[in-house]
């Protein structure tokens, strides 16, 4: 069956960060992560697309409880790494689909795009690494994204409410 | 040890494919990975960061010898998600930190993109889901970059030249 998953993840009360159009050389990426692990901050998606002029976005989201400190400690390297703004939005949630690492995952990305996209569900963030796929979604749609993700994988009936995404 | 990761894995002879600035709606990342799976084009890093004015920009990596294929399948499909460009670079490595998910990961994305940045390597895209972090890098400083991710996090002489990341 080709589009066998190992599961469906999800997390909700999800907050991101964005750095927006910081400088784009190295060390802006590891100076703006030494300082949330120096203030315990868990960012847990980390995404940055390809520069532009020499300068690029950098998100990364954390529970919503830790947004105040998050944002406090951006605001501390913010003038180091070149920062235009910083934005912050709360409410989100995260839907992740793991491959199972046996079958294809050649079309695991459209499944589940188009399962999203069916239900009219914006994707704000994709990210993804090895063989799970993660996107970044308004926190409103969450319950019914993840079923739809569900049935999109032919996995109805299954335990649906996993952890951490 | 806080640094405690599974490992770190590599991928060379990477090529990435970037839609520049295409329409931040619903429909669209399904539109262009149905499109890739349609023809047998494996994106294995999907990576999107938030839009901005009703934009974003999307991007994805493919073997070097899928480049062409991978193309021609997004000339198809580029007018229908409004990507105000197309870009593409070959000679890209990808190298990947795996959470071993027993130990805090809270400084693992500080260390990896130090050790990076300590030996001036950009950090073009970075990517993560779950309890793993990718990172594509110039394909030219590979090696050396999989020694220092393995030095920073207390690996040296352990087996270096794993699978894909
Ligand atoms: C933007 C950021 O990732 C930068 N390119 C770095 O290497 O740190
Ligand atoms: C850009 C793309 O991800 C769009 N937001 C979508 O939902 O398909």
């Amino acid at each position: 069956f080709a589009n066998r998953i190992a599961g469906v993840a999800h997390q909700m009360d999800v907050a991101k960060v964005t750095l927006v159009a910081l400088m784009d050389r190295p060390g802006v990426a590891a100076a703006v992560f030494r300082a949330l692990a120096t203030r315990h901050v868990h960012a847990d998606l980390i995404v940055q697309n390809i520069g532009h002029e020499g300068r690029t976005d950098l998100s990364f989201t954390v529970a919503a409880d830790d947004l105040d400190i998050a944002l406090e400690t951006i605001a501390a390297v913010r003038d180091e790494v070149g920062a235009r703004d910083v934005t912050a939005r709360t409410g989100l949630a995260k839907v992740s689909v793991v491959g199972s690492g046996l079958f294809s995952s050649l079309d695991h990305a459209a499944t589940m795009f188009s399962a999203l996209s069916e239900l009219g569900v914006n994707i704000d963030i994709i990210s993804t690494s090895g063989i799970r796929i993660t996107c970044v979604i308004d926190g409103g749609h969450v319950e019914e994204a993840v079923r739809a993700v569900h049935a999109a994988f032919g996995l109805e009936g299954e335990d649906r409410w996993q952890s951490t995404a």
